[in-house]
């Protein structure tokens, strides 16, 4: 990611398989790299990416080095497993970017390729990947099962199968 | 419509009583529909008896059981559609001790039987020390994130600066 | 009425400006009554900047910021008519290891000028250890509460086992 | 405390000046114990009590031991710095106890004497504590601030002088 939120310059996160721990102390930026996971996923909502407009996902300055203009996302992911849907199942891995620049909106490439939004959502939906899933527990989502009124609570389960 | 939902709330209960019986190392629980015939207008309760205790309701347990239940239904929704990749954001947070340890003895089981790729934010030192590899993120530089590999010592090491 | 409202509203401003600059060793804070000009309609907002970072409103922070930020919002409350007795459960759930401390030196702090009594419900090792007499409560036989006084390392040890 | 949720003999907290820590396992009863507090206090909101009903608040029973009739909380205040207050002020202790029958509703006791609900609520109103001063903050409390609309947070402020 580049330019997103706290994360001004270029960072790699490597997610091997197997258990990684992210750690640091409050306010560090561990929830800003789950968010920007959701983000190139396809998700909009403001309550999901603590943020009242997309332009406040873009690293917004501090005292020493001015505000950007960009924020963008790449995930890379390895389909050996061929796990991918249609029409990506045969292909060995896949890109996926999103850029948003400020005022201009988000877009979306997918293996370079420009792409729409409803693309690069569908791709992660049919793996049960995706920003809506149910694989990415946000740091609110304890409490929100605790506290929801039924009828609220009785979305989640429209993330399974 | 209605009748995928019923289905995959059948799934959903079947995964939650067995995953809410390994974390609590006994007890059982349930989900239920209710208040109207018609699921889609329906509320989700949640019951739960963890070993020993009567069955209640969610909001009657403690702080801790509570947040113990939720996970086992995040599992138990996650399970029935598992993607390669799952992000756990200090979902540790309430949980003692001996809770932690059983949260993590699942990880490992769905990590090494399902082969899915974990990322878990903890500030807890019981998960630290339970994982394969550790990342860490400082901000030296005012208001500038970094991330940088490291090992248990050097996180605990971070964990307690800033 | 309104009048109360609004010199009582200054001195809790005043107050967890301070403490808040106390708790986050720098930065700055302020409460904000919004909405509406007559106080008892208006509602109460909570503006934080952590040292270094801008100020932003209460929901734009980080889970452990917000935490600290709630925090001071309390003691600001309550020293504002401070009661000889007040507790605290579980409010460090969030804070990461410096927070921590330096939650438990203000605590230490107002204990010794104002006399009060604290009694800190906690699963965090560090503030444990702060404290200077420890209770704790067992459920040895299902179902029943016991209460023992206890030295750290028992504490640490009954919080490994249940 | 005696019959008080899971506390089902009689237990005593001895509440020394300084830092008193409160730890074990989870679900092991010690939010129990700043509800048993906030009770003899004089609160009555079930969601204050997580009880829906007053009753709940009375040892329900296990498997091995039967439930109790009754719950009773006293607490008790070392008055040497003459800070309660009037009728209170010049008496040297002060003893409140809370007690509650099944089905029969509560009954307050002032060092021995029967007294009504509103006698003990002042007696602690005045002196910043009770049931509803900021001194008491249970294990929700952080989340509602950081949750709560902008007009229900503002009666946090009620709780000040
Ligand atoms: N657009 C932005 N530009 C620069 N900094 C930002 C931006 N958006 C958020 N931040 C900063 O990112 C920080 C929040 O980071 P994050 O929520 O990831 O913390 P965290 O590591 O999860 O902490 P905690 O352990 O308390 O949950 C805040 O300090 C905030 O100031
Ligand atoms: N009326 C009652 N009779 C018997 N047991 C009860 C009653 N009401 C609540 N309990 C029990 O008390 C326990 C809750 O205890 P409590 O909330 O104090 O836990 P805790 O120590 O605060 O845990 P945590 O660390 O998870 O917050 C529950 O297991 C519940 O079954
Ligand atoms: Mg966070
Ligand atoms: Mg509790």
């Amino acid at each position: 990611m580049i330019g997103f939120k706290s994360f001004l310059d270029r960072t790699e996160v490597n997610l091997t398989s197997g258990l990684t721990g992210l750690v640091g102390p409050n306010g560090c930026g561990k929830s800003n790299i789950v968010e920007a996971i959701k983000w190139v996923m396809g998700e909009n909502s403001p309550k999901q990416m603590r943020s009242p407009e997309m332009n406040s996902i873009i690293f917004s300055g501090t005292n020493d080095r001015p505000s950007r203009n960009f924020a963008e996302v790449i995930i890379k992911i390895d389909n050996s497993e061929k796990k991918l849907p249609y029409p990506f199942t045969n292909i060995n891995e896949i890109e996926i970017s999103r850029k948003i620049e400020r005022d201009k909106g988000s877009t979306y490439k997918i293996n370079g390729k420009n792409a729409r939004a409803r693309d690069v959502q569908l791709i992660f939906a049919d793996s049960g990947t995706g920003s809506k899933s149910s694989g990415i527990v946000g740091q609110g989502k304890i409490t929100e099962i605790i506290e929801s009124k039924p009828e609220v609570r009785r979305n989640i389960l429209e993330e399974a199968a | 419509g209605r009748n995928r939902l019923r289905s995959s709330f059948d799934q959903v209960n079947d995964n939650f009583k067995k995953i809410f019986t390994k974390l609590f190392n006994g007890g059982n629980a349930e989900l239920k529909l209710i208040g109207s015939d018609d699921p889609l207008q329906s509320g989700l309760e949640i019951f739960a008896s963890p070993p020993e205790k009567k069955m209640q309701s969610l909001s009657l347990l403690s702080g801790g059981e509570q947040a113990l239940t939720s996970i086992s239904l995040i599992f138990a929704v996650y399970l029935s559609n598992p993607s390669p990749l799952c992000i756990l954001d200090e979902v540790d947070a309430a949980l003692d001790d001996t809770n932690v340890s059983r949260f993590c003895d699942i990880l490992k089981y769905l990590s090494d039987e399902q082969d899915i790729s974990f990322l878990i934010v903890t500030h807890h030192r019981l998960t630290m020390a339970k994982m394969n590899k550790l990342l860490g993120v400082t901000m030296e530089e005012k208001g500038i994130s970094k991330l940088l590999s490291v090992d248990l010592e050097k996180a605990v090491e971070i964990k307690e600066a800033s």
